[in-house]
């Protein structure tokens, strides 16, 4: 989850900095977690000592906090504009006196590192806070946790606490290092609306082996549970801000047309189509009878298996999987060619009336590179595809490894009412694939509109969903503007399997704060900062498609809740300043973006090296 | 670091970065015949000053080994360390010094480089790169090069030892990438296909200061690919 780290684990108190406890204090309110990671350390050397802390925290958590106290004296992490806090940065960069702290780690987490000199028999306590909102899928929520804190430690302890007005329906914790000693050590309970997890190893319960100096904790801690349903949604209203959350069950899943629209350009030959077929031969197995389904394959030249889309008989799929076999390699990357000939198949079944009435229709991409043949330009692309789905069917968009414009992916995917996953090469790469087909598998409601009354809220997030799949929920927050608003009505309308759906929801004030009543849980304003952190995301996600204006006035919008919100998120920095050598340090927190904007085409080309002479070399700029 | 392999039969380079952590200890070439190995240890700027891109790190410290002749020399740039059997000696990069051994040639270029030859093995060629001492991230490095790397056996690995045999690739598919002057390709290499780059490296060997251009395809994670497993795989606990 976080730890003070030795350079060198395998020597864990030999440098002299002993930490001696660690706390993760992690609460739920209504999915939106408020996570508080404290370390506390003591040099024990003779001498002044580093101490460092390494935090993993989730990739779509929103760092709030970050304080360092050292010897009494606490240091603050001040967030502001990232442009703001790039100028103080550099100033300080000029004076040799700072360091980045946030970046990308792994395929779910982002590492936050800090270290700091402290005097001998000095104390540091550091303490990082985030939030997130909890999203379903697979009908859980998952709080992630990463735990690793390199060395023994004499007070160990994560302990979560989930509050939900809906009540708890069940509640689980594993860990990915957890051994069958460990495992009565992981304490879970919920009743009614609370849940409670803790684990707190003793020092000889952490050892990897008997009487050795290191830790196995080390790895995933995961926390999934799940709330009653006992009606399609929940409204909550606290402060003058409300959420919505919508998950109806026990519907009828529609049938859906489906089109997978395959790169096997030569960049994907091996293990990457290997996994492919691998992948699609085992979704054909979990197609249902009455879906339809087509395949595109899109190298130098594009291929259709079928000319439309045909029913999922089992003797259809008999030959799709045969066709999925013998999927080979051709070329370069046509992908505007394979994505318009995906669409055009499913606008032509729509208009020609071949595919059942009621229906969800979707377009899911896997690709891993850049657009070689036909049109290459992206913003061509881009445009070209949008204009072709007209807001019909998502785009599901799979970047599949890391050399790919997955910024593009993204952008294309929030164009059409989908979204852009990163398949990372890997040994469970077929998986990922399965994982993602399984999230939209089933849909149960198309064109799904949360509405409320209109002249009563403000600053409503999105309230409009293309698909609303089994497993998953719809979340919508607003800000109430009327004062004297005692209750609210949530009426949401939808395309389900046999006829148009509606659902209405009512909650009022006084309801709500009954249900919280009591409750340590709540982190005071927890619906306002649900409302900013969801409608950031939303801005932020809008911001990535727009151009001009638009985007400039998506990006003050995002900027101004970042910074009234305090959250530090990519328009925003944090700046810590630590004192060293009785001199004050900047350093910068920032959030990694998961893919850069990428530059406008040009025709390839390169030169032929300096061959006067060269060496076989190691060397550094 | 920056690796930069001579891939002569194409009469070109190809090139790949290794990100590991300061203090980690590559092995960049062992040779069972001869007894060489070569064994570098990465350093970091004085700050980490850019937390949000991989770590700059560099070699700081390297330990070239035989065994054959029971000698070991570290360079470092504050001093170089030559231990034979029980004998120590000390230079420092401010000697100009030319050393013969019996199978050992050592020859210092004062603030520069030093070229070492042992045996009839292949000469190596340390570059010392020195930064403004006040510098406010950057600290001192070493480059390392190899000359008749021929003469090592051909048992000879490690990150860069795997590259003295003959080595082939085959370019497709270049396209446009995310640098203008960079373009991307796919690259077959050792039966896995990757994406690479265009790009440029220095070697430093001719202008020890600001170096020569060499184009050559850049192969991105660490390598991955290219080199024989993961880079991880040549992580040694210690310089010799």
């Amino acid at each position: 989850i976080r730890n003070i780290k030795k350079r060198n684990a395998a020597d864990a108190n030999s440098d002299g900095i002993d930490i001696y406890s660690m706390k993760v204090d992690c609460k739920v309110t209504s999915r939106f977690s408020h996570n508080v990671i404290m370390s506390r350390a003591v040099n024990r050397a003779n001498v002044s000592k580093e101490a460092f802390f390494d935090v993993e925290l989730p990739k779509t958590a929103f760092i709030t906090n970050f304080t360092m106290t050292i010897d009494g004296v606490t240091y603050s992490g001040t967030i502001k504009e990232k442009e703001a806090a790039q100028q103080q940065y550099q100033q300080a960069v000029a004076k040799g006196q700072t360091a980045g702290l946030v970046k990308a780690s792994g395929r779910k987490t982002e590492k936050f590192s800090v270290s700091v000199n402290i005097a001998a028999a000095s104390k540091v306590t550091f303490e990082l806070t985030y939030e997130e909102l909890l999203k379903r899928r697979f009908g859980k929520y998952e709080l992630f946790l990463k735990v690793n804190p390199k060395q023994l430690v004499n007070h160990f302890e994560i302990d979560a606490n989930i509050f939900e007005p809906q009540g708890i329906s069940y509640l689980e914790a594993e860990g990915s290092f957890i051994t069958n000693d460990l495992l009565p050590l992981i304490h879970k309970s919920f009743s009614g609306k609370k849940g409670h997890v803790s684990f707190k190893p003793t020092i000889d319960q952490q050892r990897s082996c008997q009487n050795c100096p290191t830790t196995q904790l080390n790895g995933d801690f995961l926390i999934t549970y799940d709330v009653n349903r006992e009606s399609p949604g929940d409204l909550q209203i606290v402060n003058g801000y409300f959420v919505h959350f919508f998950a109806p069950k026990n519907i009828s899943r529609l049938s859906k047309n489906i089109i997978f629209i395959i790169d096997v350009s030569i960049s994907m030959s091996g293990r990457k189509l290997q996994q492919t077929k691998d992948a699609l031969l085992k979704i054909l197995e979990d197609i249902k009878e009455d879906d339809y389904l087509n395949f595109v394959l899109f190298g130098d030249e594009v291929h259709k298996w079928k000319d439309t889309l045909i029913k999922a008989t089992p003797e259809n799929l008999d030959e799709a999987r045969r066709y999925v076999q013998n999927i080979g390699i051709a070329g370069w990357t046509n992908l505007h060619g394979g994505l318009l000939t995906g669409i055009e198949m499913l606008n032509e079944a729509h208009k020609n009336g071949s595919l059942p009435e009621r229906s969800a229709s979707l377009i899911i991409m896997l690709t891993d590179g850049r657009p070689t043949k036909g049109e290459r330009n992206t913003q061509i692309i881009i445009s070209d595809v949008k204009n072709a789905i007209q807001g019909k069917y998502p785009l599901y968009n799979l970047g599949f490894g890391y050399d790919l414009d997955y910024a593009s992916l993204e952008r294309m995917a929030a164009d059409n009412n989908g979204l852009a996953r990163r398949i990372y090469e890997d040994s469970d790469s077929a998986l990922q694939l399965q994982g993602f087909y399984d999230e939209v598998a089933n849909p149960l409601l198309t064109e799904v509109e949360l509405k409320y009354p209109e002249n009563a809220i403000s600053d409503l997030t999105q309230n409009h969903f293309k698909h609303y799949y089994d497993g998953s929920e719809l979340v919508v927050a607003g800000r109430i503007t009327d004062n004297d608003l005692n209750s609210i009505i949530a009426e949401v309308k939808a395309h389900g399997a046999e006829d148009n759906m509606t659902f209405t929801e009512q909650a009022d004030v006084e309801g709500t704060a009954k249900g919280f009543e009591d409750q340590q849980y709540i982190f005071g304003d927890y619906i306002e900062r649900l409302w900013a952190y969801l409608t950031i995301q939303q801005l932020l996600e809008k911001r990535n498609a727009a151009k001009g204006d638009e985007k400039a006035n998506l990006t003050a919008q995002a900027l101004e809740l970042s910074l009234k919100y305090k959250f530090v998120t990519p328009l925003t920095s944090m700046i810590v300043t630590k004192p060293e050598d009785n001199e004050d340090k900047a350093a910068l927190a920032d959030k990694p973006l998961e893919a850069e904007a990428s530059a406008s085409p040009v025709v390839p080309s390169y030169s032929s090296p300096a061959t006067s002479h060269m060496y076989t070399s190691v060397d550094g700029d | 670091p920056h690796f930069i392999i001579d891939v002569p039969l194409k009469e070109d380079a190809l090139c790949f970065n290794i990100n590991e952590d300061p203090g980690v200890v590559l092995n960049l070439i062992r040779d069972p015949s001869t007894g060489i190995t070569v064994n570098g240890q990465l350093v970091g700027d004085k700050q980490s000053s850019n937390d949000a891109g991989p770590h700059n790190t560099y070699i700081g410290r390297l330990g070239i080994l035989n065994t054959q002749l029971n000698m070991k020399l570290e360079i470092t740039p504050e001093k170089i360390t030559l231990q034979n059997g029980t004998k120590q000696m000390s230079f420092t990069w401010l000697d100009e010094v030319t050393l013969r051994h019996p199978g050992l040639t050592l020859k210092i270029i004062r603030k520069k480089s030093l070229e070492v030859s042992m045996g009839d093995g292949a000469t190596f060629v340390v570059v010392l790169h020195q930064v403004w001492r006040k510098h406010a991230t950057h600290g001192d490095f070493l480059g390392f090069y190899t000359i008749d790397s021929h003469k090592l056996s051909e048992y000879t690995h490690g990150l860069l030892g795997q590259f003295f045999h003959p080595i082939d690739f085959s370019i497709l598919e270049v396209h446009p990438g995310s640098d203008p002057k960079k373009p991307d390709a796919t690259m077959i290499v050792k039966n896995n296909q990757l994406t690479v780059t265009r790009g440029w490296q220095k070697d430093y060997t001719e202008d020890s200061k600001h170096g020569t251009n060499v184009p050559c395809w850049f192969i991105h994670n660490n390598g991955e690919g290219l080199i024989d497993g993961a880079y991880t795989d040549y992580v040694v606990s210690s310089l010799f």
